[in-house]
């Protein structure tokens, strides 16, 4: 399956839809034109925005990523997505009614800690473990 | 060049909708474990002590996680004058929650009553969070310089749990921590109420508070404001507060979002 994979592949090599894409194997089949794969995007949350600093005391906000998109897996050097996601890849796409396709999922995760009052002016103290995404599966 | 372009990923900053704000706000407050936004009636008055020590442990936890090490906290936090006083390092970093509670009641003896001196503090812990067990729980007060002259005389502070109050006598008592100083030093004192706090957690109608002792060498009972011990009345940085260190039940169940 692989080696038609390849032959047909070299034909559509340089129509990339996308400049971020990675170069992939099932570049035409599995991510059609017009279609995006995975992007990292990066969120702010303000505190102060939302009008909340009279209860929240720190941070002022915080920055988290979030990745949108399809993701799909490079089978040659750079390869970064685990074995079992590019494994449910290559399954999907023999067995595409019964497989789904791998989805992007967070990698590394970090903590993040929220300062507040309470309504009886107490103050708590909230560490959030593997609360802020770093990075994504296809990143 | 693929791995440099694929690094440079695109960091896209986009102004979030009404309704995508709303559920922002929700969907945080709902991470914090809160109903609605709260509301504290002197919220953001600063500086208090309270407020100010958890900013010193919220930089201390903030700075552990940006080292990514987990060699625990090494910094000192509102230096103490406490010898007993364990480095609250491992505590701060297995602490999930970190909770200040404000002194709600301060009552001292009665001037027509016999000695000995004491006072006493009450702290509300009705709203503690669900499905986290303490840890630590310490009792914090400020100490000022004696204002006895003899500054080189020893002091010891005694801090009790009132377990059950009675009309006409005295209140059973638990001893929970005492500490010796010098009537001439000044700064925090700290006293492990760990079970005193549990108690409370358990049962909170059975939460009387806690009643300090101040005695000499030769056992003489001592008023506490004459030894230098602040309360309520305090300025607002040396007010005597309880922090307590919770940690999440390892079998606490996130529900997926």
């Amino acid at each position: 399956a692989i080696k038609q994979l390849k032959k047909r592949q070299q034909k559509k090599h340089s129509d990339l839809p996308h400049p971020n894409k990675l170069p992939s194997v099932f570049d035409h089949i599995h991510v059609p034109d017009g279609r995006q794969v995975c992007k990292r995007h990066e969120l702010y949350v303000s505190f102060r925005d939302l009008g909340w600093l009279d209860w929240v005391i720190a941070p002022q906000g915080y920055s988290a990523f979030y990745c949108e998109g399809e993701c799909s897996f490079p089978l040659d050097s750079c390869m970064n997505a685990t074995n079992h996601a590019i494994l449910q890849s290559l399954v999907h796409l023999m067995k595409p009614e019964s497989v789904p396709k791998a989805c992007c999922a967070p990698t590394k995760l970090s903590a993040t800690s929220v300062l507040y009052y309470d309504n009886n002016n107490n103050v708590i103290l909230k560490k959030h473990r593997n609360m802020v995404v770093k990075s994504c599966g296809c990143h | 060049s693929f791995v440099k372009n694929h690094l440079r990923s695109s960091f896209i900053q986009r102004k979030l909708s009404g309704r995508e704000k709303r559920e922002m706000q929700r969907e945080i407050l709902s991470i914090l474990g809160l109903p609605g936004r709260p509301r504290p009636a002197n919220g953001g008055q600063f500086p208090s002590s309270a407020p100010l020590f958890m900013l010193d442990l919220y930089h201390a936890m903030c700075s552990e996680e940006e080292d990514d090490g987990g060699q625990g906290v090494s910094r000192p936090l509102f230096t103490t004058l406490s010898t007993q006083s364990p480095p609250l390092g491992a505590v701060i970093s297995e602490a999930d929650t970190v909770m200040s509670f404000v002194n709600m009641v301060e009552n001292d003896r009665d001037i027509f009553h016999q000695k000995p001196y004491w006072k006493e503090f009450k702290f509300d812990m009705t709203q503690i969070p669900t499905g986290e067990s303490v840890t630590v729980a310490e009792f914090r007060l400020f100490k000022t310089r004696s204002f006895s002259r003899q500054f080189n005389r020893t002091l010891h502070i005694s801090i009790y749990e009132i377990l059950r109050e009675h009309a006409n006598r005295q209140p059973e008592l638990t001893l929970l921590d005492h500490e010796s100083i010098q009537a001439g030093d000044e700064g925090w004192l700290v006293f492990d109420v760990t079970a005193a706090s549990n108690h409370w957690l358990l049962n909170s109608k059975y939460n009387s508070g806690l009643r300090l002792y101040v005695e000499n060498d030769d056992g003489q009972s001592i008023d506490p404001s004459l030894a230098g011990i602040l309360g309520r009345r305090a300025p607002r940085s040396k007010q005597p507060f309880m922090v307590t260190f919770f940690r999440a039940s390892k079998n606490q169940i996130r529900s997926t979002r």
